[in-house]
């Protein structure tokens, strides 16, 4: 465990508990793309088939738990929540799953560490994750008002990936033999998917201005 | 190189 592990861990926490937050408290989920909270909640089933067979550490195994807990709760409060259903932008929140599902596989079965059901798995959700943010800012664009916690929690899981890649090369450079291919590329596409954002997040908040992404 | 490590990362 290193600093920016620890801190993209948090960040990654924090993104969660800010999207709890508003649906908890604000009751609303206004904004937010069911179908990336699909997407997520599908990677981590997949990436954490292990949790009860390889114990890691008692942090690793709580982690896996929340972030397990935390998205497939989230669905369930999007679709079936009496209040919170009401305020999704289902209308707008129009891509197509599926389409980022079939590629993922197909690539998994191909490029895997080993040809077994777990690692094809975890493949799978490392392929999957790296995408799985496109319906989310397809809507953050055709959403005219991007209120605040939305905006924070995209700018959260943004910063989670960045600090991963300082991670990778930290532990790269000090651990022997950690090459991990698929992780680096995947995590590499699943950072610069953000670059855009990014750069419209940091000018609104230079300029003292709402967030609000040009067409 | 794979190294048969278990995946400590999130």
């Amino acid at each position: 465990m290193n600093i920016f592990r620890l801190s993209g861990d948090m960040t990654h926490l924090a993104s969660v508990l800010v999207l709890l937050v508003k649906i908890h408290t604000i009751k609303s989920c206004a904004g937010v793309s069911l179908k990336t909270q699909e997407l997520y909640a599908l990677v981590f089933a997949t990436r954490y088939l292990d949790i009860f067979t390889s114990y890691i550490s008692l942090y690793n195994t709580t982690m896996k738990l929340i972030f397990l807990g935390s998205s497939f709760s989230i669905v369930w409060y999007m679709r079936h929540h009496k209040i919170v259903r009401r305020s999704y932008d289902k209308d707008q929140d129009t891509f197509r799953h599926y389409f980022l599902i079939l590629p993922c596989f197909l690539l998994a079965l191909l490029l895997n560490e080993k040809f077994t059901f777990k690692e094809v798995m975890w493949a799978f959700s490392l392929y999957l994750e790296a995408v799985a943010i496109l319906p989310q800012l397809v809507l953050l664009q055709r959403t005219r008002n991007i209120d605040n916690l939305t905006g924070q929690y995209v700018f959260l899981l943004g910063a989670y990936r960045a600090l991963y890649i300082l991670n990778w090369i930290y532990r790269y450079l000090t651990e022997p033999h950690f090459v991990h291919w698929i992780t680096w590329i995947s995590g590499l596409v699943q950072t610069l998917l953000y670059a855009d954002f990014f750069y419209y997040y940091f000018q609104s908040w230079k300029n003292n201005q709402k967030l609000h992404l040009p067409a | 190189c794979y190294q048969d490590t278990p995946k400590d990362e999130l």
